[in-house]
């Protein structure tokens, strides 16, 4: 978390919200996964949670930070960032 | 610097010289991609004003130039807002509108792997529904106090040939977060903490919950995520979470005002400043005015007891959201 001289620690914050809230997603109804889901896909709908670590990664290289750690929790999956 | 990940939404909190805004365009590709969503529901960008501007590079040396950046993404459906005073301890804000339609520079492309998921459609616009409720609380802290700095800078290894390895940052940062009471700000059991210690100083840490607490009828998910900048002269603490808090302290969870001193007295900052986004029902929905009601008053002039003056408390009411902001100083 240091670097040369002065650090600034205020953060930016970006939130992009893709819905109002995960429940409100039209896959996450049986309808919903028939209409939105290929047949071949039948496994729970995680929306972006389903988003390989690595794909994430490749974005936080454009951001200058690197993942130090992750942890999963019921409805969110938290990463550690380094910088 | 941490990155939340949700089904629906996506949170990147970065410090330092970090390119934020940069991340943007590649992360509205992959929820393309991935999930077929082609509109952002809403999108907010906000920081507090910058100890060292001169340090930012890209669109971030200069708030005018975040909201370009940002205008040139979403058009029209974005505002920009100052809140609070303009020479001390400000607060920048961008937003957007619900169901804003991203502008994907012309040049952007997916890597090869993105195209098995590029054939799903696309899910309609949606609307907010009535029964949903979001609410974050951010507390901004600078100044903190030599006491609540020394915690934070990784101890010297000892000298000698047979001195045993250091801490990793991990277990540092365990040993930072338990001698602190950060690993029982929420209940141990229902909260899952990662933290990390940085070598020579500084500190990490995000946790999420669980299933919440049947007994009290309090919902479980959410995050809480702190970062912590030690140095003199540029000490820096921020603590956020969307965790849903009771009205009064459980053995669970503390009620807001409960969380906000427990975490003032963590880092004893001088100044601070706290946020407050609370979603509201529709216009005329029930709850309505007991949101809006609950938001302003949980920032109090007496919140933080006759050792800190508050010095402004501003309201705005947005579509579909209401913020609270409110400056704090210790007295002398």
């Amino acid at each position: 978390l240091s670097s040369p001289g002065p650090f600034e620690g205020p953060e930016k914050l970006l939130e992009v919200w893709f819905a109002p809230s995960a429940s409100a997603l039209p896959e996450t109804s049986a309808a919903g996964a028939a209409r939105y889901r290929p047949a071949a896909v039948q496994r729970e709908w995680k929306g972006l949670r389903r988003v390989p670590r690595a794909v994430w990664e490749e974005m936080l290289d454009i951001v200058k930070c690197k993942v130090l750690s992750v942890v999963e929790g019921a409805e969110v999956d938290a990463y550690l960032l380094s910088e | 610097s941490s990155l939340f990940v949700a089904p629906h939404l996506l949170i990147l909190k970065t410090c330092g010289t970090t390119l934020n805004l940069l991340g943007l365009h590649r992360i509205i590709e992959i929820a393309r991609a991935y999930c077929g969503f082609t509109t952002v529901w809403r999108c907010f960008y906000s920081r507090k004003s910058f100890f060292f501007p001169e340090r930012q590079s890209g669109p971030h040396r200069d708030w005018r130039d975040e909201v370009t950046f940002l205008d040139s993404v979403f058009g029209a459906a974005g505002s920009a807002y100052t809140v609070g005073p303009m020479n001390r301890d400000h607060w920048l804000l961008y937003l957007t509108s619900p169901n804003a339609q991203p502008l994907l520079p012309s040049d952007a492309s997916l890597s090869s792997d993105f195209s098995l998921s590029l054939s799903l459609p696309s899910p309609p616009a949606l609307d907010r529904p009535s029964t949903y409720q979001d609410s974050t609380i951010e507390i901004l802290m600078s100044h903190l106090s030599p006491e609540g700095r020394a915690p934070f800078f990784a101890p010297s290894p000892a000298p000698g040939p047979e001195a045993s390895g250091t801490l990793s940052g991990h277990e540092l940062g365990a040993q930072i977060s338990h001698r602190l009471g950060i690993d029982t700000l929420f209940s141990r059991g229902e909260t899952t903490l990662d933290s990390f210690g940085f070598e020579p100083c500084g500190y990490s840490a995000n946790a999420v919950v669980g299933s919440g607490s049947p007994e009290t009828n309090i919902p479980g998910g959410g995050y809480f995520t702190i970062h912590v900048t030690p140095e003199d002269g540029w000490s820096y603490a921020s603590f956020e979470s969307n965790i849903p808090l009771p009205q009064t302290s459980t053995a669970d969870r503390p009620d807001i005002a409960t969380l906000i001193r427990k975490v003032v007295g963590i880092f004893q900052p001088s100044r601070l400043s706290i946020t407050l986004f609370v979603s509201t029902p529709p216009e005329g929905g029930i709850g309505e005015s007991e949101a809006e009601r609950r938001a302003w008053s949980a920032l109090g002039t007496d919140l933080l007891g006759r050792e800190f003056a508050r010095k402004d408390r501003i309201g705005y009411e947005f579509d579909g959201y209401d913020l609270v902001f409110a400056c704090f100083e210790k007295r002398g």
